[in-house]
């Protein structure tokens, strides 16, 4: 059976949305010396069963779309980070130890659905 | 909120938010790797990040640990030519036990490297200190001599390999009674200068900074390197 289209607007599509962290809003500024804070980004949108391919989706989120237009109380696919980027962190400690540390998955790059 | 930070500083390596008195001057290596790795990330240059290229080792931690001990003043000196004494002390109680140590680097400052004002030679000299003793009430005794190195002066930072010397006492940290320095001053009667041996030890003892350099590897955050066929 065919499946209706429903009618989004492209800038409700899945996609990448700039997020600027600021560790002083955290309060994190007190120990993190550099950086200041990082663009971490984050995913948002829809992710219609039409467009499930063109969002750089995963074949599983796919077979989920698919699904959810057959029985709709599996959820739809989600927008999720695709491609993420390491961070570098200097910080100290309560022994007054300057740590240098590179933490993995920090920065969203590229989002899709999954 | 609280519970979901304290859950995330654990995925950090941290038990929880820190909260040091004073900020510590960040060290020239530690500034370069920084600000290398960030340069590398905004031209999206990918780099292994547990691979430490300015040292030249494995690894994804570095900790740069201040010296937490003190200056010895003995009553009987052991050698006319004696102008220091120090205890160095490194707290390891930071390194998790998951991590392996790939590089220890004592660090000692003997103060700003110049071309002026020559001084005299120095010998320094690094002993275990073996036995225990009570924190700045008896005075720590030398014990192995490891380390015997002759330095011109005013120098700049001299480094010292300790990586198996950290790395047995972060195995067994009540084995960590901390590092014995003394430093010689070595008189050279043929150069003609006539140097104040008291004027040197009182320039040291102003200008004199340790500290300790550690790399670790964690295995969960670091897979092994594949050898290229």
């Amino acid at each position: 059976a065919a499946i209706p289209v429903p009618k989004l607007s492209c800038k409700n599509l899945c996609h990448r949305h700039q997020l600027f962290i600021n560790f002083r809003d955290l309060g994190w500024h007190k120990w993190i010396i550099a950086p200041k804070g990082f663009m971490a980004n984050y995913c948002h949108g829809e992710c219609p069963f039409s467009l499930t391919i063109s969002l750089n989706s995963s074949n599983y989120a796919f077979m989920q779309a698919l699904m959810h237009a057959v029985d709709p109380e599996i959820p739809q696919a989600v927008c999720i980070p695709t491609k993420l980027s390491p961070i570098s962190m200097l910080y100290q400690d309560n022994n007054d130890n300057v740590i240098l540390r590179h933490y993995e998955d920090m920065v969203v790059d590229e989002c899709g659905c999954g | 909120v609280q519970f979901q930070e304290y859950v995330f500083l654990q995925f950090l390596g941290l038990d929880k938010a820190p909260s040091p008195q004073k900020f510590q001057p960040v060290p020239y290596i530690l500034k370069k790797i920084f600000q290398d790795r960030e340069a590398a990330a905004t031209t999206g240059v990918s780099r292994d990040l547990c691979y430490v290229k300015e040292l030249g080792v494995r690894g994804n931690v570095l900790r740069f640990l201040p010296d937490q001990g003190f200056f010895l003043y003995p009553k009987k000196i052991s050698q006319a030519s004696s102008c220091l004494q120090k205890l160095l002390y490194f707290n390891l109680s930071a390194i998790k036990e998951r991590e392996q140590l790939t590089l220890a680097q004592l660090g000692l400052d003997l103060g700003p490297n110049s071309y002026y004002n020559l001084g005299p030679e120095l010998e320094l000299a690094l002993f275990l200190v073996q036995e225990p003793h009570v924190w700045g009430q008896t005075t720590p005794k030398p014990g192995k001599m490891f380390v015997l190195r002759s330095v011109p002066w005013p120098q700049g930072a001299v480094h010292f390999n300790l990586l198996d010397v950290a790395k047995d006492w972060n195995d067994n940290p009540r084995k960590n009674f901390g590092l014995f320095l003394e430093i010689l001053v070595k008189e050279d009667r043929d150069s003609g200068v006539n140097f104040q041996p008291e004027d040197t030890c009182a320039r040291l003892r102003c200008s004199l900074h340790a500290s300790l350099l550690v790399v670790t590897l964690n295995p969960d955050q670091c897979h092994p390197s594949r050898k290229r066929r």
